[in-house]
Order: C-alpha cells, then structure tokens, then sequence
C-alpha cells in the first residue's frame, strides 16, 4: 500500500494552487524516492515538475510504484476542505483505483477522509536534459509576481534581458511600453529578499505572460523564485517547498520567425 | 512576429 503524512497539510494545499491552473489532471508517481508528478499543459507549451522527497514526510510508505492519476480540479475541491493547520494523508491501496485524503486537526478532535478515483492517464514522461544555464536570477517571489501581473496589462509577451548590470522584464502593446530593471542586490542582508545574479553570458528572450502569471501561483509555497535562462531554451521558474522538494515550470520561448 | 514554440520541441519523450 501506499500511505504519505504530511504534518505541514498547509504545503499540499499550497502545491494545489500552483497547479491546478496550468493542468487539469495529471500522474502523480510514487515510489520509495518521494512523489513526483510531470505533465504539459493542455497547449504543450509549459511543463510542469513537482518534487516531493520522502523524508520530507512525517510517515511515508511506498510498498510498490504507483502512478496515481487524478483530476486536479476534484482534488483542489478535496484539499480545499482541509485547514491549513490539518495534517493530511494521503494513502492508496496497491493497485487501487481510488485515493483517500485524510485531514487530522492539531488536536486530533477532527479527522476527514475523502476518497476519489483514479483516472487512467496515459501520461508520457519527457526527458529534461540537465542545462547548464547562461543565466539564473533569484529574486523575491513576490517581486516576480508584481512584474508578471503589471507588465502583463501591457502586452501578451515579456521579454526578460539578463546582463551583468541586472535583469530587465519588457513588455510591449497598443497602450504602450513597460520596463522593469532590477540590480543585483548589493548586500544580501536577507537572503529571500535579495536579487542574485549569476551570468555566463547576457541572455534576451521572449515569453507569454499568461503562462509567467500561472506560474506566479506558486508564491506562497517560498519568499524567493529562481529563473533560469539560455538562448533558445526553455525558461526555468522554480519555487521551493520548503526542506521537502520543488516545484518547477518550464516554459518554451517565443521565437523570431 | 515572435512565434510561440512548443515545450516539446525541447523535451522528448524519455
């Protein structure tokens, strides 16, 4: 059987949200490693990858690899009845083809259980090869959420530009132009406040915004997002979850034809 | 005009 306790339930909720507006269903696979999930968006243009160690949960017990297909949105209704402070379990037989959530309050004087089915998700996995970036910036998640959502008033695309002096977020349409440049932090006195950048070499490329403001879902799961870029490479937007895992977004640029 | 690329000309199936 399968059986996954989470002590910190408000983290699972959390990944909901960064989800379950990109994808609406995808596996979620299982094994003695941890839970992993992989899956495109339904336009193939963004790939999501969500990580979670097993040692990172209270309880973990993996007797087989198991591929869990669920329906997100269902499962966002089921974790919506969990509170944030609950601690969650989530456990399945061997070949089961339902999945039971378990919600226990602090003081263990309520616990819910929700059982939902499982789909049959022919869902193929995509190899992603291990990049060695031009440039990562890391800088405050909530940073990032404020530029995607402004710049993204003024136009459909965002053009990120990584040189040494700092990172510029473009974006251009019929009202106009907006710009933002952020400089690399001087003193990192916060670490999750800080804005670090590591270039190799300057980077300029073109995304959708829609797709940077799914991403941006993901804030509350950690204070600072990293950005990874190389020329005519997918982006790379990862959040942290806390000490058990990531989540990742890759997202395929817009291209000159 | 930039033209949007697909996640999979990238990624191939493992």
């Amino acid at each position: 059987m399968f059986e996954a306790r989470l002590l910190q339930g408000s983290l699972l909720k959390k990944v909901m949200e960064a989800l379950k507006e990109l994808l609406n269903e995808a596996a979620w696979d299982c094994s003695d490693a941890g839970i992993q999930l992989q899956a495109m968006d339904n336009s193939h243009v963004s790939l999501v990858s969500l990580n979670l160690r097993a040692e990172g949960f209270d309880k973990y017990r993996c007797d087989r690899n198991l591929s869990m297909g669920m329906n997100l949105g269902s499962m966002s209704k089921i974790l919506k009845c969990a509170s944030n402070e609950d601690i969650i379990t989530i456990k399945a037989q061997d070949n089961a083809d339902t999945v039971t959530f378990v919600f226990e309050s602090p003081d263990q004087d309520k616990v819910s259980d929700y059982e939902m089915k499982l789909m049959n998700l022919d869902q193929e996995h995509l190899g992603i090869p291990e990049t060695d970036y031009a440039c990562t910036i890391r800088l405050p998640s909530s940073e990032f959420a404020r530029i995607c959502r402004d710049l993204s008033q003024f136009g459909e695309s965002m053009v990120i530009s990584c040189t040494k002096e700092g990172v510029r977020f473009s974006a251009t349409g019929d009202i106009g132009t907006g710009n933002i440049k952020l400089a690399q932090s001087a003193k990192v006195d916060k670490e999750e406040e800080a804005v670090v950048i590591e270039m190799q070499e300057p980077v300029s490329l073109t995304f959708a915004c829609r797709y940077l403001n799914s991403f941006t879902k993901a804030t509350s799961l950690s204070k600072s997002v990293q950005l990874s870029m190389s020329p005519e490479v997918p982006l790379v937007v990862e959040y942290k979850i806390e000490d058990i895992g990531h989540v990742r977004y890759y997202l395929a640029p817009k291209i000159e034809d | 005009k930039n033209q949007q690329v697909k996640i999979s000309k990238f990624f191939h199936v493992a």
